[in-house]
């Protein structure tokens, strides 16, 4: 565990309470893309299925290999499913009537099937759990998509929005320089999968990132797209 | 035995 990873993890978190508190303030979920929500909580089933592993290990009282890392990692991705289920639960329940549905016009198979093919030529082990991880990790590479499209569609994004999208953006990018000093201290370390999909993954938050610091730098609130 | 920490990283 080091500074650029546990940062990382913090700002993903925010990332969810950003939204959260956007949505229930404003009651209103309006430029925010369900499709891509719907993605993320896709993302984390798949990712974090080794909590029953960790579960199963905790109910028959073999501690043996349960550290103060997999204790840390599991209360992340209790709160993680939590809060991303509760994001589209509030979505298409109460603030139904506000989302932006009909601008959210991504075809998901676009990316579902790409990432399946990828993930099932491409993985670390030909096993379920191995297979459903990397998945997970193409799918979050690309799931920013439909709320990147919804974006240019509209144009402009309030401030919450666009902190959350920096957030979001920002805690992928943290990974990578995560990885790279993983890399020069950890002998053993290395993980290509991860690597290239956080690369694309920050990549196609990069033009965000220009806008989000311009409009910062100026003060404004809202950030408009040129058109 | 043990490779579900395998990722550790969320």
């Amino acid at each position: 565990m080091n500074i650029f990873r546990i940062s990382a993890d913090l700002l993903h978190l925010a990332s969810f309470f950003i939204l959260i508190f956007k949505m229930k303030a404003t009651k209103s979920c309006k430029g925010i893309s369900f499709k891509t929500q719907l993605m993320y909580t896709l993302v984390f089933t798949c990712r974090y299925l080794d909590l029953f592993h960790v579960l199963g290990m905790m109910i028959t009282f073999n501690f043996a290999h349960i550290t103060g890392l997999t204790l840390y990692n599991t209360f992340m991705k209790i709160l993680f499913l939590a809060a991303s289920y509760y994001i589209v639960y509030l979505m298409r329940t109460e603030l139904k009537s506000t989302s932006d549905d009909a601008r959210d016009t991504f075809v998901l198979w676009h990316i579902l099937a790409p990432c399946a093919v990828l993930a099932l030529i491409f993985n670390a082990q030909f096993t379920i759990l191995e297979i459903l991880w990397t998945f997970s990790i193409y799918l979050e590479a690309v799931a920013v998509m439909p709320q990147l499209m919804l974006l240019i569609e509209t144009g402009e994004a309030d401030s919450l929005s666009s902190h959350y999208m920096f957030a979001v953006g920002g805690y992928r990018a943290l990974y990578l320089v995560n990885w790279v000093y993983r890399y020069a201290t950890e002998p053993y370390y290395s993980n290509w999968i991860a690597w290239i999909a956080g690369f694309v993954q920050t990549a196609l938050f990069g033009d965000f990132f220009y806008y989000y610091f311009v409009k910062i730098m100026s003060g404004d609130a809202a950030l408009k797209l040129p058109t | 035995d043990e490779d579900f920490d395998d990722h550790d990283e969320l």
